[in-house]
Parts: structure tokens; C-alpha cells; sequence
């Protein structure tokens, strides 16, 4: 069905979803702030 | 029969007001049920305010043990917290509004208040517990409602907490078991002297058959925000305020080993108890924050892995 | 989505109307298709049996444009006007905005550069005015006009048709997308699986202190 195809293709269009430098650094970011926290959290543990 | 709860029946609701069965029971209420409208409106209140406490009223009903609130209004006050008489500001408005919806056919009374605790957890401080008082004393049946709103959106799921207050010296027979919770330590203070003077109703919500089919309308839209959002970015100062608050924590438990150190071969087991029970509070915070975070993060993962990685 | 459904009707109509007609009057059925207003899908009408009874007569340039507009770009046209019937103002615009759609298809950002050369666009006030009114009112694309950056950034794009060859091409990427997820949940699987473990040897390794415990104190 064509129409269907054409909504498909559309939205296999829009990935991926977000793809930029910022991205990687504030995803990073995010993932280095986390281990920070759960040293931290192990730190208070011991 | 699923919208059958929003029939307000004014002669059996005038029969229970009569016969006030809370009077012979300071633990007769139990539970509450609230509607999603009255609960997508506190919530959307509270989290207007900001960092600034705000306060508002619920109308409903009784039925046996329990309170089932319909709706509930905004009141002109800010910052409950700062004040004694919270909603002293709102007296002349809550009169009006009482007026205006007796025109307007809308038969629940009030049913008691809401205010919220941004960031702090929901339960009573000092000025909540003596406002219920108050309103228990004048306003029966009256419940009290909490909500967190910077909790709802780091957990996912509406911090919320509903109580009722013990009469002046009434000491309850056994210790009201509540959930956990990290209590900021510039609250702490308040917490732990008034926590034995109230106790929190279970909750549980029920919606009309309008409100699903509006809901499922909004399904969509609620998840392309929750697909969108991040609780990284909506809670920065939120988790720097609890770090620096479990800092202090350690601090404070720090200065009171090293203070007591030449003494701590005579410390009696309870306070070495006692410091213990301080320090698991301390690590079991701690875990809470960084659970809270690697969720975040595990959902930024998943997000990742399944938006970001199929190419063309 | 929504422009799909604007246009199923239209659809609906030209294939009709296509699978009644023949010769010259399916050359003005062509004209009218492409100058449409809402319609920015071809396949279907050219799919229509009818349709290709016009190869190799001398209706087939209008086969061609019908198929220019279901694949083509503005600049392929310039390149090949000699052989195609020359268009009037509705079909140049909709000829413009399938070429945006275009390159929607490869590109997130479209440069303003870019964009001036592939519609034949002089000055930025015309090509976000075309953008604005031709393309965002008409709902084929959604996005936003960075004129700092001097770029269209796409956050929404309608589907054009698609040629033969793309279909294979997005089976795979649809079926790269579902192997991502199936590993995606094995790995989430396995994780639970982990903590579950880990969490079973941290309460025994309590367990295993607390008894140690006793004994001391009994000793």
C-alpha cells in the first residue's frame, strides 16, 4: 500500500532521533555525573 | 457504574455529618480515594510554585472510613510554610468560593487542603500539623494532603501523602508505619518532633469514563513527553540541593564521632545505636540519590540505543 | 499522517478517473494531478493500468512528467525540459516543494545555499517565505528556520513516493531497527538477571555476617 510505504519512509526518516557533538558531550556528561555519584553513594557506603 | 462514585448524595452525606462517627475514633479514617481531575490539578498547582510552598482546597465526600475527593481549587497563598496561620490569606476567598459553587449547583463541600513540599518529601511540619488541628477542630471531617512536586517528576510517579492529625495529646498506640523517606536535615528538626502527631491514609485514585477517554486521547502526547524528557535536566538543582544536603549530613554525624570520641569507650550502646542508625540514614540517602540518577541514566541509554542507532 | 489523509481522497479521485480515460484526456488528467494543490503522491495514479498504455506514443512525455513528480526533482526537470511538457505556475511550485521533501529524505539540516540552488531561489526573504507558506502551511514538512545558522532544521518531513530500489532499503533498516530492540531487551534481560544475582549473593553474604556474629557473641 503506497500510502502506508510513503508514512513509513517518512518516519524511518526521523531517525536518528538527534545526532550532534552536544549530544555525545551532554550524554557523556550525564553518564560521567552518574558513575560520579555512585562512587560517591560507595564512598558514604564504606 | 464506574462514574456512579461522582453521584453526591446531600441526604446520606447530611446523616453522616450528623453523626460525626470520626468523633469516637481518633484513627477512623483510613483511606482516601482521589479523582484524576482533582489529582492532575493539585499536582499541576503544585508544580506552578516552583521552590515556593503553595496550598489550595479539596471538595468531596465521605463514605465510611473514607474520604473521596472530587476536585480541588487553588487558594491565593504562597510559601505555607513560612506563616503561621497558612491560609489566613484565603479566608475571604474560600468564603466566596463556597458561596459560588452553591449557586453554580456544586454540592461537595470541602473536604480538606492540599499544600506542597518541593523537594522535602510529604508529611506534616509543625504549622501543618497545628493548621489540621485547627481545621479538625472547626472544619470536620478535614484531611490534609502533601505533595512533592520535584519528587514526582524525579520518581516518575506523583509524590503524594495524605493525613489526618491525632487530637492534642493523644498519644497513638502504635508507631505509624510510613515509608521511608530522606528528610533534608534544615527540616529534620521539624519533622522528628511533630512526625508522632499525625498519621497518613492510603491512597487511591479512580477516574470517570469521560477522564479515559480524554486520557487515552492524551496517550500519545503523554508519550512523546515522556520519551522526550529527561529527569537529568529537569532536576539539576534538585539533586545538587540533596547532595549538599547529605554533605551536611556527614558533616554534622562527623563532628558528633570526633566529639564524642574520647568518651566513646563509655558511650552507652544506644548512642552508638543511635550513631549507627544516623550514619545507615546517611548511606541509605545516598543510594536513594544514585538510584534515582542511574535510572535517569539507564533511560538515556534505551533511548539512545533504540532512537539514535538506526541509520538510513 | 495527517497529510496522508488529506490526500487519500484525492488519491482516490485521479485513480478513478485514470482508470477511465485514455489517450489525450489522460494527458489532461496528468496536468490536473500535478498542478493539485494537496497532492504530493503519484504512485497510485501511476500505477493505474491505463497509464502505461501511453508509453511509446506521443502522450509519453506525460508519462514522464507524471513520473517526475512521483520521484523527480525541480533540477532534473531543468535538465531534461526538452522532453517534457513545459509547466504551468501550480506545477512549478509543487515540483519546488517535492524537491524540499527531497532533500528532507537524506538530511536533518538543509542549508540555506543548498536549498536557493536546488528551488531556484534568489534572496533568503523568498526561500523562507516559499518555506513558510508552500511547505510548512501545507503540512508537508514541520521544522525550524534558523536564520543565524542560515539553515531549515526538519523535524517532520511527508513521505514522497518511493522508488523500487528504496524498498529493500527500508526493509533492512526496519530490520536492523528490530534486531537493535530484540538485543536491547536481551541485554535489559541479562541486567535484571545481574542484579537479581548479585542481590541473592549480598543478602547470603549479610546472612553469613550476622551468623558469624552470633557465634562470636555466644563464644
Amino acid at each position: 500500500e503506497n500510502s502506508l510505504l510513503r508514512q513509513v519512509s517518512s518516519f524511518l526518516r526521523r531517525l536518528p532521533a538527534i545526532e550532534s557533538e552536544k549530544f555525545q558531550d551532554d550524554f557523556l556528561m550525564e553518564i560521567n555525573d552518574t558513575l560520579l555519584m555512585s562512587y560517591l553513594a560507595m564512598f558514604t557506603n564504606c | 457504574e464506574s462514574d456512579a462514585i461522582y453521584y453526591y448524595d446531600e441526604v446520606a452525606q447530611a446523616k453522616v455529618l450528623q453523626e460525626k462517627p470520626w468523633q469516637h475514633d481518633p484513627n477512623f479514617f483510613r483511606r482516601v480515594k482521589v479523582s484524576a481531575l482533582a489529582l492532575l490539578k493539585m499536582v499541576v498547582h503544585a508544580r506552578s510554585g516552583g521552590t515556593i510552598e503553595v496550598m489550595g482546597l479539596m471538595q468531596g465526600k465521605i463514605e465510611g472510613d473514607t474520604f473521596i475527593v472530587m476536585d480541588a481549587f487553588a487558594l491565593p497563598v504562597e510559601g505555607t510554610e513560612t506563616r503561621v496561620n497558612a491560609q489566613a490569606d484565603a479566608y475571604e476567598y474560600m468564603v466566596d468560593y463556597s458561596q459560588a459553587k452553591k449557586r453554580v449547583g456544586r454540592l461537595e463541600h470541602v473536604v480538606g487542603w492540599y499544600h506542597s513540599h518541593p523537594g522535602y518529601g510529604c508529611w506534616l511540619s509543625g504549622i501543618d500539623v497545628s493548621t489540621q488541628m485547627l481545621n479538625q477542630k472547626y472544619q470536620e471531617p478535614f484531611l490534609a494532603v502533601v505533595i512533592d512536586p520535584t519528587r514526582t517528576v524525579t520518581a516518575g510517579k506523583v509524590e503524594i501523602g495524605a493525613f489526618r492529625a491525632y487530637p492534642e495529646g493523644y498519644k497513638p498506640p502504635d508507631e505509624p508505619v510510613s515509608e521511608y523517606q530522606t528528610i533534608p536535615l534544615n527540616k529534620i528538626e521539624d519533622f522528628g518532633v511533630h512526625c508522632k502527631q499525625y498519621y497518613a491514609l492510603d491512597i487511591t485514585y479512580f477516574k470517570s469514563s469521560l477522564d479515559s477517554h480524554l486520557l487515552d486521547l492524551l496517550w500519545n502526547k503523554y508519550w512523546v513527553n515522556t520519551l522526550s524528557s529527561s529527569p537529568f535536566l529537569g532536576n539539576r538543582d534538585y539533586v545538587a540541593g540533596q547532595i549538599s544536603d547529605l554533605a551536611e549530613k556527614l558533616e554534622q554525624a562527623e563532628n558528633q564521632l570526633a566529639h564524642t570520641r574520647l568518651g566513646s569507650f563509655f558511650m552507652p550502646s544506644q548512642r552508638k545505636k543511635e550513631e549507627e542508625s544516623q550514619l545507615a540514614k546517611i548511606t541509605r540517602d545516598s543510594s536513594k540519590i544514585t538510584v534515582e540518577q542511574v535510572h535517569g541514566l539507564m533511560t538515556q541509554v534505551i533511548k539512545d540505543i533504540l532512537f539514535n542507532s538506526v541509520r538510513q | 499522517m495527517d497529510i496522508e489523509q488529506k490526500q487519500a481522497e484525492i488519491i482516490e479521485h485521479f485513480v478513478k478517473q485514470a482508470e477511465i480515460l485514455e489517450g489525450s484526456s489522460l494527458c489532461t488528467l496528468v496536468v490536473e494531478a500535478t498542478s493539485h494543490p494537496s497532492l504530493f503522491a503519484f504512485s497510485e495514479i501511476l500505477s493505474v493500468p491505463n497509464l502505461s498504455t501511453l508509453e511509446g506514443t506521443q502522450h509519453c512525455s506525460y508519462l514522464d512528467l507524471l513520473r517526475l513528480f512521483a520521484y523527480g526533482t525541480w533540477n532534473y526537470y531543468k535538465g531534461n525540459a526538452t522532453h517534457l511538457p513545459s509547466l504551468c505556475l501550480d506545477q512549478v511550485r509543487k515540483l519546488k516543494q517535492l524537491s524540499v521533501l527531497s532533500l528532507a529524505e537524506n538530511n536533518k539540516i538543509l542549508p540555506y545555499d543548498q536549498l536557493m540552488r536546488e528551488l531556484d531561489v534568489s534572496n533568503v526573504r523568498e526561500l523562507e517565505d516559499f518555506l513558510i507558506n508552500e511547505c510548512m502551511y501545507a503540512g508537508i514538512v514541520r521544522g525550524k528556520i534558523d536564520q543565524l545558522r542560515r539553515c531549515f532544521e526538519v523535524q517532520f518531513a511527508a513521505g514522497r513516493d518511493l522508488r523500487p530500489e528504496q524498498l529493500n532499503l527500508m526493509i533492512q533498516t526496519l530490520a536492523n531497527w528490530l534486531s537493535i530492540s530484540d538485543n536491547l531487551l536481551h541485554s535489559i534481560q541479562e541486567k535484571i538477571k545481574w542484579a537479581d544475582n548479585m542481590n541473592e549473593a549480598d543478602r547470603k553474604h549479610r546472612k553469613e555476617i550476622e551468623d558469624r556474629i552470633e557465634e562470636v557473641k555466644k563464644s
